[in-house]
């Protein structure tokens, strides 16, 4: 889901 | 940088209290992932760095013997809860999902991209910056500017990448500090030191 997004950055 | 430079001279004089426990409360609001999610090395050794170094920066300034005594305390005033409210309540409405680990999260891309304000504000009530001070913020903000860059390239690159809360936080939070990167690259320029004018 491109609305949800993966907290991928610092 | 900050945490190098108060263990090297000892001396805390112009770094804000109240902005190093803001950013404590942003890195553990925000890294409560590390308990259950993995993304990657680099990026679990950040998260612990950024926790750890600013729980350093407060023992130092609180604690320490001789730099505690550095500590401007009648200087750092600023009342940290009329940035926390705020932005506690701003994640509470706007998130994209009403959990307790996602409000959280967003609450620290909110409370971050203000947090930087009380040590703004010190640094504009002290007269002679401190040349490691100003790089420390200098560095700070340098850094987050450095994301707008990312967020471009990785919009033009991975499919479907959007985050409009990180996006306009980060914005707002570049943008505060573009008057201190004015006088400091001013300062730098006329080989001065940093002084910002009341």
């Amino acid at each position: 889901d491109p609305d949800d997004p993966a907290h991928d950055e610092l | 940088v900050l945490l190098l430079k108060i263990h090297a001279t000892k001396n805390c004089s112009g770094v804000s209290l109240k902005t190093q426990e803001l950013y404590a409360i942003v890195f553990v609001t925000r890294y409560l992932d590390l308990l259950f999610s993995f993304i990657s090395l680099y990026n679990t050794i950040m998260k612990l760095i950024f926790i750890g170094s600013s729980a350093c920066i407060i023992w130092y300034i609180r604690f320490h013997r001789v730099v505690s005594q550095t500590y401007d305390r009648e200087q750092d005033t600023f009342r940290v809860i009329f940035l926390i409210l705020p932005c506690l309540l701003l994640g509470i409405f706007i998130n994209h999902e009403f959990t307790i680990t996602e409000i959280l999260w967003t609450f620290s891309i909110y409370l971050e991209a203000v947090a930087i304000l009380p040590q703004l504000v010190l640094l504009q009530r002290t007269k002679n910056v401190d040349t490691l001070t100003g790089n420390y913020v200098f560095l700070l903000g340098g850094y987050r500017a450095l994301y707008l860059l990312n967020w471009i390239y990785r919009f033009l690159t991975e499919p479907g990448y959007r985050q409009w809360i990180v996006w306009i936080s980060g914005t707002i939070q570049t943008a505060i500090y573009c008057d201190f990167f004015y006088y400091y690259f001013q300062s730098w320029r006329r080989n001065e030191k940093l002084s910002l004018p009341s």
